[in-house]
């Protein structure tokens, strides 16, 4: 495996651009957030807020664990909840000029990590599928 | 990044065996699996029959994709549907013995892939945490 410097290239020569990700807004309801995952197809999205700054991840595990009832799951309280309550802030993110190797550790455990700027302005995102398609690459010269 | 073999060891070395590994049933309905994958919090998982042999995947953008309306998610069609009419049976597959670079291959497009031995029989997944994982491990010597 010859990597020269791939893993020290930087973040932000392999992230999705924000303008390409599929995101909600902090204020949207959980039926809002369920529409967006189904119409994407995505299992897992950035939460924004108007100002475009990252507060947090929305999922379909999520959502559906804060709707599950006893007996059954209770989808009509998918309108009374709101992605702000139910959504995973404890999350990981990364700068552009950070190494790759940096990405690496971190996509062990998340299938997509965040990119913001100093200001907290989300910048993108950088997944598992970009990692391991450039690792491939550099093994099979 | 010095790899030596570590790529030519065998998938079988590095799989979540079967008995760990949440499954759904061919013939349940779309209700019993969204229950299934809300309780373990997984967004895929295999389906299997009887016998214990591999026929598909279910997810929940599957599963919601299929009962989304028009104007609304039709969650009354849950228990009309089954995981047989709605899962994807385009799936690759490893065998134990298949060498790592095989599966990070497979990885690059897919969360994890199931092992199967030469009667279809379901053995366990790669999964690209583990993957990413031993990467990380033979860059940071
Ligand atoms: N429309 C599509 N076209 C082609 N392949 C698709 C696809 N949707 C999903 N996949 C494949 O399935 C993997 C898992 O998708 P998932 O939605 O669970 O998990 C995704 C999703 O939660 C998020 N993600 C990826 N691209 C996104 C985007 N443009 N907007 C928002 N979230 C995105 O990052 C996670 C990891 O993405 P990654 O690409 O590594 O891994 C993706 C990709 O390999
Ligand atoms: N209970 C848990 N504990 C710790 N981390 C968790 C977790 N559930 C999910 N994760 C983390 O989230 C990633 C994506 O999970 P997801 O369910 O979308 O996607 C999963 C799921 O569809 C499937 N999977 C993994 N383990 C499974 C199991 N024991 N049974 C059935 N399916 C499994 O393989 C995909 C990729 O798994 P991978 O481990 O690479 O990646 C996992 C792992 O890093």
């Amino acid at each position: 495996l010859q990597a020269g410097n791939f893993l020290q290239s930087s973040v932000g020569n392999f992230i999705i651009p924000s303008e390409r990700v599929a995101h909600v807004q902090i204020g949207n309801n959980l039926e809002h957030a369920l529409l967006v995952l189904t119409k994407t197809g995505y299992t897992a999205i950035p939460v924004l807020d108007a100002k475009y700054q990252l507060h947090g991840l929305i999922s379909s595990p999520l959502i559906l664990d804060n709707i599950m009832g006893m007996e059954r799951i209770e989808f009509e309280n998918l309108s009374k909840l709101c992605v702000e309550d139910v959504m995973n802030q404890e999350i990981p993110t990364l700068h552009a000029n950070d190494p790759l190797v940096d990405g690496l550790k971190l996509l062990i455990n998340h299938p997509f990590v965040c990119t913001v700027d100093e200001n907290k302005y989300f910048k993108g995102i950088l997944t598992r599928r970009v990692v391991l398609k450039q690792l491939n690459a550099y093994i099979q010269p």
